[in-house]
């Protein structure tokens, strides 16, 4: 990084008998809701001594790593993604021959910590420089695109800059204060019809946490917030690079009603923040039920007790005391979650069967629960089971799992295999809202059985265009490769199901159009369709992969993923990032870290973490400008470098 | 807003302009044994010209009883309501729509078709016109077909000629524009003035129309339809009409 002589100067008045950072700058382009990111750091050795010299970025957990590239002293270390096998065999060559490091990778609940560490000589000059790729994700009516930045140190050249290009226009931008309140002025926001800039450069001044401190008070989460110009509720159908996106968000309809059984886990472990927090929750969202609404509540430990044994209207009188209901459980005892699941099944069989239930409205089970069951059925796989089994088409299932010591993994299968999603929710002073904030998400449906769908022979490997449900305030995305045609226009069908009435809309596109578009625009990112529609394809095949019913076809499917995730250059659980010096003699590995059991982070009581992630020290058998440092002692059944095995970070492949 | 009514038996064309002011609303047809109303209501121009401010319909309502289905289209959108749902669309997308018996078939940016029970059809048009232009505004046309299903008891400015008048037209001459000549029409007992003369069907060509050449009625109609215009003002979009 080259300084202004201003910087310079402020380079010089930190620079200690320690690391200096030069630089930190954090790129985003965004564009049609699909961003890239790149994270670059230029540091020294300015001390007098070998040190190490780490590189920590948080990422966000939705988000492919696709580059790391590294330039120590001149030297360039370039990445490349590989099939996990692959990586992992070159990189067990670079080791046998003492050139090889590792890279860290950890995660919390939201985000995930990629590490890495380089052991250099005084005076060493190291550039990092991290891609990645993640896709906007529309809640409550607009898209957070999030960077953490934590230079960790005063840094003379400090700057985020995010890039907005959305071809219909954006509707509103801003930044809300994630960062803390005294940098909100330092944020600068520019704006025209479809384009947006956003930076964030304070100096070396206005880094620190007081006027005389040393520390840098920046160290949190950098946050745009937008949302795109929608002229008609037929969605946006874009077409770039030979491939398509459609974006489906229409407003303007009203609710469908719905019908709610609210599952609450009311064992021993629920006592305290977490049943406080749940009780304050469900007093909002009942209140929030209309008459049009019904409900009922089914609390469980080692019993399953029902509040109604049958579904309710929303009226004033039934949530009052409903209200009170919740306000009066004491958690005690064990956890029967299968008991309680097939009480709340049945309970909407039930008024199906009874033709309580408008057939046109929205019947969902809502789950809150804190750990694994304890009593009754206990095997996870047979709950699953035995909930697919008895759910009907018409039903959905959504999972809250609350604290750290619940398996969430399987509340998200279970969601998932039954048309609803999972959501963590930490067990802290804010779990109320967290859990409200989740309910907004899903407590306005206003379509059912939405299908996107093209013209026969125009279109190829489409992603999922069926879908259960469309709330207020979310998106529906469908991407695809475009066929060769004589027609420059593309055209695609949507059908939904909205409260009495049945629609079809028609949206079309230019398929030249756009790229024409983007061309002109310096900040877009000109690749983003065919990214966009490979990242939601892996992302698709991996929660395909984790509920496929047999190993031949789980075989199949990971082939698949691994296929398009080399060819598109994203770190995924089946894919790692080996990154290589130019000669290929020195190489770091980086693999998709794998979510512990139960939560994670032994050292967190709540809330998002930041410290307590897995470590595992970096082991550098150097070149003749590094020299080696003192193996750290092992942790976590971790060997050292002369009893070197797979590391214990490595995501082993199911069935495989 | 132009007014032509196809008799298919007389196989004539008769036109009238109906002035009436801005925000009016008119019934065209008003239908209590099928429960089926439509209305439309007046906006103006955005400045007087030669001391007179134009007049178009800028709303339709297209209302139908027992279900009190509701499809109101403006310039901007179009928006169905059952009495407790209520669903937008705007005419930026091709759009098909089935409620009940209410069908909407909306054509991007160009025209909707409202069909009821598959025996009555309003076909509604968008003009669309340059958004900064001092004068002019965006408006709608409405084309009801002849063969629509009514009960007995239809009428209104349109509905009332599902029932074809006996029309004579004679003594036709040169009048005062040469390119117009003028007869007098028989009609409904009565002996009305008229001129020749052409208005615009923009079905098929929502720019420039097709010429339709009409007998044109004077004085809003006066003689042609059924009592007064101002008969047909109703106060709500969705008013039948009371005789």
């Amino acid at each position: 990084a080259i300084l202004t002589s201003e910087e310079q100067e402020d380079f010089e008045a930190i620079r200690g008998d320690d690391i200096t950072v030069k630089s930190y700058k954090v790129e985003s382009r965004i564009t049609s809701r699909f961003a890239h990111t790149t994270v670059r750091s230029s540091v020294v050795n300015s001390g007098s001594k070998a040190q190490s010299i780490g590189f920590n970025v948080q990422i966000p957990k939705r988000a492919f790593i696709t580059n790391f590239t590294m330039n120590v002293n001149g030297i360039t270390f370039v990445g490349s993604v590989k099939e996990k096998t692959v990586a992992r065999n070159l990189y067990t060559q670079a080791r046998a021959r003492g050139k090889a490091a590792g890279i860290v990778r950890a995660n919390s609940q939201d985000m995930e910590t990629f590490k890495t560490e380089v052991h250099v000589p005084p005076g060493s000059n190291i550039e990092f420089e991290l891609h990645y790729q993640e896709m906007m994700h529309r809640k409550l009516g607009f898209y957070d695109h999030t960077l953490h930045v934590q230079p960790g140190r005063l840094v003379p050249q400090l700057q985020v800059d995010v890039y907005i290009f959305e071809p219909k226009g954006i509707s509103m931008v801003h930044t809300p204060n994630t960062l803390g309140a005294q940098f909100a002025d330092l944020i600068k926001v520019t704006s025209s019809k479809d384009k947006a800039h956003i930076v964030f450069k304070p100096n070396l001044q206005q880094q620190k946490k007081c006027d005389n401190c040393t520390e840098s008070a920046i160290d949190g989460v950098f946050t745009v917030r937008y949302d795109v110009n929608r002229d008609s509720n037929a969605g946006e159908l874009q077409v770039s690079d030979g491939h398509f996106v459609q974006f489906f968000a229409p407003s303007n309809f009203s609710p469908l009603p719905k019908n709610i059984v609210f599952v609450i886990d009311v064992s021993g472990s629920m006592w305290g923040v977490k049943m406080k927090q749940t009780v304050e929750a469900m007093q909002a969202i009942l209140d929030d039920l209309t008459i049009d609404d019904h409900f009922s509540i089914i609390d469980f430990n080692h019993n399953v007790r029902c509040w109604s044994e049958e579904l309710v209207q929303g009226s004033s009188i039934q949530i009052a005391d409903a209200k009170k209901y919740i306000k009066s459980i004491k958690p005690n005892g064990g956890t029967n979650i299968n008991e309680a699941l097939m009480r709340a099944v049945q309970m909407l069989v039930k008024a199906s069967n009874q033709g309580f239930i408008d057939p046109r409205s929205v019947s969902m089970i809502i789950l809150v629960s804190d750990g694994d069951p304890t009593v009754g059925e206990i095997k996870l796989s047979t709950i699953q089971k035995n909930v697919k089994r008895l759910m009907r088409e018409e039903f959905s299932l959504f999972s809250l799992g609350i604290g750290f010591d619940v398996d969430y993994d399987f509340l998200e299968r279970i969601a998932m295999e039954n048309r609803g999603m999972a959501q963590r929710i930490y067990a802290n002073h804010d779990a109320a809202e967290q859990l409200r904030t989740f309910y907004s998400q899903v407590s306005s449906p206003l379509l059912r059985k939405i299908a996107i769908q093209f013209t026969e022979d125009t279109v190829s490997d489409v992603t999922q265009n069926r879908f259960d449900k469309y709330f207020s305030g979310s998106e529906l995305v469908v991407a695809g490769k475009v066929l060769p045609s004589e027609s420059n226009i593309l055209t695609s069908f949507t059908t939904a199901a909205a409260s009495r009435l049945d629609i079809k809309l028609e949206s079309s596109a230019d398929t030249d159009e756009l790229d024409t578009e983007l061309a002109k625009h310096e900040h877009s990112f000109t690749g983003f369709a065919r990214q966009m529609w490979a990242y939601i394809t892996v992302k698709q095949l991996i929660s395909e992969r984790a509920l496929a019913p047999n190993a031949d076809k789980k075989r199949k499917i990971t082939q698949r993923i691994m296929s398009l995730a080399v060819e598109h250059q994203f770190v995924t659980p089946l894919t790692a990032l080996l990154v290589e010096s130019e000669d290929a003699t020195e190489r770091l590995l980086a693999d998709f870290p794998k979510d512990p059991k139960h939560g994670c982070c032994s050292g967190g009581g709540g809330g998002p973490v930041s410290s307590g992630h897995t470590q595992l020290q970096a082991l550098y058998h150097t070149p003749t400008w590094v020299k080696p440092i003192t193996p750290a002692p092992p942790s976590q059944g971790i060997r050292g470098p002369e009893e070197w095995a797979i590391p214990q970070h490595v995501n082993l492949v199911d069935n495989d | 807003p132009h007014f032509i009514v196809h008799l298919p038996t007389s196989n004539m064309d008769v036109c009238f302009n109906i002035d009436s002011k801005l925000g009016h609303i008119l019934n065209l047809v008003s239908d209590r044994g099928t429960g089926v109303v439509v209305n439309g209501q007046l906006i103006g121009s955005k400045q007087v010209q030669k001391s007179k401010l134009k007049t178009y319909f800028g709303t339709i309502s297209v209302y139908t009883q027992p279900d009190g289905v509701s499809v109101t289209v403006s310039t901007v959108s179009i928006a169905m309501t059952d009495g407790r749902n209520n669903h937008s669309f705007t005419w930026g997308a091709t759009a098909e729509i089935t409620q009940d018996g209410v069908q909407i078939s909306i054509v991007k940016n160009l025209h909707v078709t409202i069909t009821i029970n598959n025996n009555i059809q309003v076909m509604v048009l968008l003009h669309r016109v340059w958004k900064k232009h001092p004068v002019n505004v965006h408006f709608l046309g409405i084309y009801i077909p002849t063969d629509n299903e009514y009960s007995p008891l239809v009428h209104g400015l349109i509905g009332q000629f599902s029932r074809e008048p006996e029309v004579t037209v004679y003594d036709i001459h040169e009048g005062v524009d040469p390119l117009k000549k003028e007869a007098t029409m028989e009609v409904k007992g009565n002996r009305l003035p008229v001129t020749r003369g052409w208005q615009k069907d923009y079905r098929h060509d929502e720019r420039h129309g097709s010429n339709v050449y009409c007998w044109f009625i004077h004085n809003s109609g006066k003689g042609f339809i059924d009592g007064h215009y101002t008969d047909y003002i109703v106060p709500n979009l969705t008013s039948f009409l009371y005789r």
